[in-house]
């Protein structure tokens, strides 16, 4: 089973709108598709018509063999780990238990045979909920918003994938995808050209276009692939799962 | 001295262009405007041209008595207190500290006969920044991005304010301004209808549309009245700013 960690510290880039369709991508390509909710706004939950549950992510972070209980299935014929209003005060109190950053890790290893690939969409921030993503992750997945204010976080992320290669995961990757890209704008291609020349061959040749379907697909619980099949989001997030499953072949 | 705290759990709303081009649109109409920067990220602080400071707002968190020693001059004929990279863990370590959640409030007594508003963009989180924030303002200001998650925030951001009411702050008032609004799209304008539907008096009139300029500016470290002065962007947020200067009026 392959981890990517959806994760940037600057907010509303993209993060939940990739989790959710670059999953059903590598579902319509056959993948077995596991989504994990690690923001207590549980915006990945409701974008995939996942509420009111009974075991949630804090519950497996609490206690790790516990979390085929915590696997719903979801849109898009993935599984989801849904969160819940509990998961901001567990993530708190992460640091006074044994091994705060491993727990997300140990409880994947129990479902490792089950599924082929695990997405992990992370809060904005830079706490207990990304160290654990980032410590559980082969690949952290930064969605870049085609504008200057997100092209500034790219070097926190660099950062913080460098401390956690460092600690606790030597063989993460570092991957970036270029969201919200409108051809249009010139602002959009200068900021699309500096982010492949600061990070040559880490940013996915699929650049995925700023289209409304993409915000009208959660309020109805649908990933793109269902709300709209034959749209610019649906090409464009299954080339995404294309190029992503080519490069994992050879890992 | 009038302070708003510009908040929202969900990211990329708003927030840090809000302050910036309120702030500008305060100044515009005489008033005398401090803005602070509460985010780690740093993104108010490189929208207005500050860069490599020396006294910053982790060191007024720590020492509020220092406060003016972090102020320096910046954009928009406004005064700005820039975050530095320390910011973060000063953040972690407030809860050690007395009175954590007084911090700033403490700070912006000492300058409160300087400026006539004080504005504090703050992270996309629920955490210590928040928490300080609300305690010192007279008002929460929560841009609400006219797009389906971003609505979901807004219960959270109505929790959390009674929190704040019931404990620190009982005066403090809510209020919401839709951003990047797209009247092209239906589903901007059934967002915008149910906010106005759930909050009644609470959102304003004024209306800030989506337009690329707004997104330009920050990379020139100009506000949008200076980069963009005959725009769509100055003239809402010249609105808003009237709207809010009539409003405070009664207060
Ligand atoms: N390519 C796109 N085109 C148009 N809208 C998009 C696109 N991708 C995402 N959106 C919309 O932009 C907003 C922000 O996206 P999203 O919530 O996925 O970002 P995020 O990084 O997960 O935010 P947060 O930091 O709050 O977790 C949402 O309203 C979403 O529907
Ligand atoms: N009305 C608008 N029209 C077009 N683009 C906008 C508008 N308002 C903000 N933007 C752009 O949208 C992005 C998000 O805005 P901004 O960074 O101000 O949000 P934020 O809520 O402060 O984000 P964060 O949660 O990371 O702090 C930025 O690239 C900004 O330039
Ligand atoms: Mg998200
Ligand atoms: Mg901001």
């Amino acid at each position: 089973m392959m981890i990517y960690a959806v994760t940037s510290q600057k907010g509303g880039v993209g993060k939940t709108t990739t989790t959710v369709n670059l999953g059903a991508g590598l579902v319509s390509q056959g993948k077995r598709v596991l989504i994990i909710d690690l923001d207590p706004q549980g915006s990945l939950s409701a974008s995939v018509g996942v509420h009111l549950i009974k075991t949630s992510l804090s519950d497996v972070l609490l206690n790790p063999e516990w979390i085929k209980n915590a696997i719903y299935p979801c849109s898009g014929g993935m599984n989801v780990i849904p969160a819940s209003a509990s998961l901001a005060n567990v993530l708190l109190e992460l640091s006074d238990m044994e091994a705060p950053a491993w727990r997300l890790a140990q409880a994947l290893r129990y479902v490792s045979n089950l599924y082929d690939y695990a997405l992990i969409d992370c809060p904005p921030s830079l706490g207990h909920a990304t160290t654990n993503a980032l410590t559980a992750a082969n690949v952290a997945l930064v969605p870049l918003q085609c504008e200057f204010l997100s092209l500034r976080g790219l070097a926190d992320v660099q950062e913080i994938s460098r401390a956690i290669q460092d600690t606790t995961n030597p063989d993460l990757r570092l991957r970036v995808v270029a969201t919200m890209y409108d051809k249009r704008t010139i602002h959009a291609n200068d900021v699309l050209r500096e982010a492949r020349l600061a990070l040559p061959g880490l940013v996915y040749e699929t650049v995925i276009p700023r289209t409304i379907r993409l915000a009208e697909a959660p309020a109805m619980g649908k990933t793109i692939l269902e709300y709209a099949p034959d749209s610019n989001g649906t090409y464009a997030y299954c080339a995404l799962a294309t190029e992503i499953m080519e490069e994992d072949k050879g890992y």
